[in-house]
C-alpha cells in the first residue's frame, strides 16, 4: 500500500535530520507509481502529483515529524476533494418525468444499471419506465423486458426494427399513461469514435432533454478512460458516471480519470449482477482503494 | 548521457508515457524502459527512430514468429472450445463470431449456452447460431452450466459435430463460487470426452487496464488458459496488458475482436499489434 511504501521512504530518513527535496522527490515518485498501478490516467497522475507537491511545501512537510504520514493524507484528502467530498445525488424534473439517460461504451453494465436504478428508486417510491432504445445488440430488448420484471418496473419498446430515438420520444407519453414519474433510457453500447452513433446519442439527448445522463463505465477500465470520457463529455451534457463491477478486486484508478475529464461526479457504484447492488459512491472510501 | 544526446532523458520519458498509456501497465514498462536504455548505451544508439524500431522488433519476436493456430481439429471426436472471462467482456460476441467463421469453413459447428444465470442471454448467443447458421444447446433458465456443456459435447459425439464452442456466463475472478462453477464445466467436459477443452479462450476487453493481469492469472489457475481473445480493438484502447500477460503468464492472444458484426474477428497478428500499440 502507499502507506507502507512511503513508510519505508521515510523510515530510511528518521534520525538522520530534516526531510530534504530529494526525499520528497522520493516520496512522489513512490505516489506516481501507486496511482499508475491504479490505473489512474498518466497525465491526471502527472498534474496530481503537481499538486500534493504543492501542497506539500504550503503544509511545510519538510518540517514535520511523521513526514510519511502527513503525505499520506495530503494525497488521500486531495484524491477525496477531486472525487467530490460527498455523495451527489440524481437530479428529480420539477414536473414529472424525470428523464435519464444511460450512455456509454459495449458491455460496461448500462442495461444491468438500469434495472438497479429502477430498484433504487422503487424504495422512495418512484415508478420507473425503462426503455429500449438498443435495436442492435442481439436480444438487448428482450433482456431489458427480463430486468424490468425483476425490478418491478415498466418496460417500453418499439421493438429492434424501430428508430431509437422516435423509441425515445414515444416513451414520454407511455410514462404519463402508465404513471411513470421516472424514465431511463438504456442506450446501445458505443464507441466514442463511432460517429454516426455518437450522432444517434445526441439526437436523443437533444429531443429528450434528459435530466440525468450518466456515463457508464467499468471500474477495469485502464488508460483509455479519458479518451472515451472525453469525446463522450464533448458530445453530450453529461451530469454524472456509473462505475460498474466495484465489487471486483480493480484498483479503480478510472474513477479519477472520469471524474477529472467529465467534470462529473460518479453517483452510483454497481457491485454486483443483481438488481439490489447499487450503491451511492463514498469518495473516501474509492481514495483509500485506489491508494491500496 | 549528456544533454545534448538525442536518445536522452526525455525520449525514455516519452516511451515510458506511450507504454503506459497504451496499458502496458507499471512494473512491464519500467523492465522495457529499462532494458532499453541499456540497449541504446550498449550498442551507442544515438537515434530515437532507430531504438523505437528496435524496440518493435524485440515485441514481435517476443510473441513469436508464426501466429498461434487456431486451427482447432481433433482427430478423434469434436474439437471443443471454452469460452470463459469477465462480465462484459464479449464472450458471446466472440463465440458467434468463431461459429461463424468455422462454418464458413464448412465446419459442423455446435454452440452451448452454458450461461444460465443472465437475462436473455440464451436468446442472444440463439440469434448469433442463426446467423452462423449453427446448432445450439440450450437448457432452461436457472439449470446447471455443467449440464448445458456435458449435452453439447454428447450431442456433438453423437453427431459428429467438427467442433464445439461452449459459451458460459461473466464473472469476477474474485467470486470463489463462479470460479468453481466454472472448474466444474471444465471437469464435467472432460469426463464426457477425455482432454477436452482442448482450447480454453479467455476473452478479454481490450480497455481493462491492469486488473486484466489479475483475470489472466486467477482464470489461468482455474481453467489453465490456453488463449486470449482480445476484443473491442476497433477503439482506442491499445490492449497493452497482453504484453504483459504474455510476458508473465506466457499466454497467447490467438484472436483479436474488432466490431460487432460476424466478420469483426481476426487471428492475432503481432506485427500489425506492435504498430498499432505505438501509433
Ligand atoms: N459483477 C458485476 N457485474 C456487473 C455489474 N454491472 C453489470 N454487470 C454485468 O456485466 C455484464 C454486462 O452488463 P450489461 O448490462 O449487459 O452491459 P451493457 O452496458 O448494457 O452492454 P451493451 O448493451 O452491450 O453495451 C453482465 O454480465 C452484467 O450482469 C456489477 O456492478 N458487478
Ligand atoms: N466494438 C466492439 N464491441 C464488441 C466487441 N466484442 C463484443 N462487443 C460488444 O460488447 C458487448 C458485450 O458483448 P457480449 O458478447 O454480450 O459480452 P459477454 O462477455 O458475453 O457478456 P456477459 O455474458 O454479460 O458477461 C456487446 O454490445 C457486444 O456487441 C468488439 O470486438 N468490438
Ligand atoms: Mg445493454
Ligand atoms: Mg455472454
Amino acid at each position: 500500500s502507499l502507506a507502507k511504501r512511503l513508510d519505508s521512504v521515510f523510515k530510511s530518513i528518521r534520525g538522520q535530520g530534516r526531510l530534504t527535496e530529494a526525499n520528497m522527490r522520493d516520496a512522489l515518485q513512490q505516489i506516481r507509481t501507486a496511482l499508475l498501478e491504479a490505473d489512474v490516467n498518466y497525465q491526471v497522475v502527472k498534474k496530481f502529483i503537481a499538486d500534493v507537491q504543492e501542497a506539500a511545501v504550503g503544509a511545510k512537510v519538510l518540517d514535520s515529524v511523521h513526514p510519511g504520514q502527513q503525505i499520506v493524507k495530503i494525497v488521500h484528502d486531495e484524491l477525496v476533494t477531486i472525487m467530490g467530498e460527498k455523495n451527489a445525488p440524481l437530479t428529480r424534473s420539477q414536473k414529472p418525468p424525470t428523464v435519464i439517460m444511460l450512455v456509454g461504451l459495449q458491455g460496461q453494465g448500462k442495461t444491468t444499471s438500469a434495472g438497479k436504478l429502477a430498484v433504487h428508486l422503487k424504495k422512495s417510491g418512484h415508478k420507473t419506465l425503462l426503455v429500449g432504445a438498443d435495436v442492435y445488440r442481439p436480444a438487448a430488448i428482450k433482456q431489458l423486458e427480463i430486468v424490468a420484471q425483476q425490478a418491478d418496473a415498466e418496460m417500453f419498446s418499439l421493438g429492434e426494427h424501430a428508430d431509437p430515438v422516435e423509441t425515445c420520444l414515444m416513451a414520454m407519453g407511455e410514462a404519463s399513461l402508465r404513471g411513470c414519474d421516472t424514465i431511463v433510457l438504456d442506450t446501445a453500447g458505443r464507441l466514442h469514435v463511432d460517429d454516426d452513433m455518437m450522432l444517434e446519442a445526441r439526437q436523443i439527448a437533444d429531443q429528450l432533454n434528459p435530466h440525468e445522463i450518466l456515463f457508464v463505465a467499468n471500474a477495469m477500465t485502464g488508460q483509455d478512460a479519458v479518451n472515451s470520457a472525453r469525446q463522450f463529455h464533448e458530445a453530450l451534457p453529461l451530469t454524472g458516471v456509473v462505475l460498474t463491477q466495484m465489487d471486483g478486486d480493480a484498483r479503480g484508478g478510472a474513477a479519477i480519470s472520469l471524474i477529472e475529464v467529465t467534470g462529473c461526479p460518479v453517483k452510483f457504484v454497481g457491485v454486483g449482477e443483481k438488481l439490489d447492488a447499487l450503491e451511492p459512491f463514498h469518495p473516501e472510501r474509492m481514495a483509500n482503494q485506489i491508494l491500496g | 548521457f549528456t544533454g545534448n544526446d538525442p536518445v536522452s532523458d526525455a525520449m525514455f520519458d516519452a516511451l515510458e508515457e506511450s507504454l503506459i498509456s497504451a496499458d502496458v501497465g507499471v512494473a512491464t514498462t519500467m523492465t522495457i524502459v529499462e532494458d532499453m536504455r541499456a540497449r541504446a548505451k550498449a550498442e551507442k544508439i544515438v537515434d530515437p527512430q532507430q531504438l523505437y524500431q528496435l524496440l518493435k522488433d524485440e515485441m514481435v519476436l517476443m510473441f513469436g514468429e508464426t501466429a498461434p493456430s487456431v486451427e482447432w481439429r481433433n482427430e478423434d471426436g469434436p474439437h471443443v472450445l471454452l469460452i470463459a472471462g469477465v462480465n462484459g467482456s464479449g464472450k458471446t460476441t466472440t463465440a458467434g463470431k468463431i461459429a461463424f467463421k468455422l462454418a464458413n469453413q464448412g465446419r459442423s459447428v455446435l454452440l452451448g449456452a452454458a450461461d444460465t444465470f443472465r437475462a436473455a442471454a440464451g436468446e442472444q448467443l440463439g440469434i448469433w447460431a442463426e446467423r452462423a447458421n449453427v446448432g445450439m444447446i440450450r437448457h432452461k433458465e436457472g439449470a446447471d452450466p455443467g449440464a448445458v456443456a456435458y449435452d453439447t459435447v454428447d450431442a456433438a459425439i453423437a453427431r459428429n459435430t467438427d467442433n464445439v464452442i461452449i459459451d458460459t456466463a461473466g464473472r469476477l475472478h474474485t467470486k470463489v463460487n463462479l470460479m468453481e462453477e466454472l472448474k466444474k464445466v471444465q471437469r464435467v467436459v472432460d469426463k464426457r470426452l477425455p482432454g477436452a477443452p482442448h482450447e480454453v479462450l479467455l476473452i478479454l476487453d481490450a480497455t481493462t487496464g491492469q486488473n486484466g493481469l489479475q483475470q489472466a492469472s486467477q482464470f489461468t489457475d482455474a481453467l489453465a488458459v490456453t488463449g486470449i481473445a482480445l476484443t473491442k480493438l476497433d477503439g482506442t484502447a491499445k490492449g497493452g496488458m497482453a504484453i504483459a500477460i504474455y510476458k508473465q503468464l506466457g499466454i497467447p492472444i490467438k484472436l483479436i475482436g474488432v466490431g460487432e458484426g460476424v466478420d469483426d474477428l481476426q487471428p492475432f497478428d503481432a506485427r500489425q499489434f506492435v504498430d498499432a500499440l505505438f501509433a
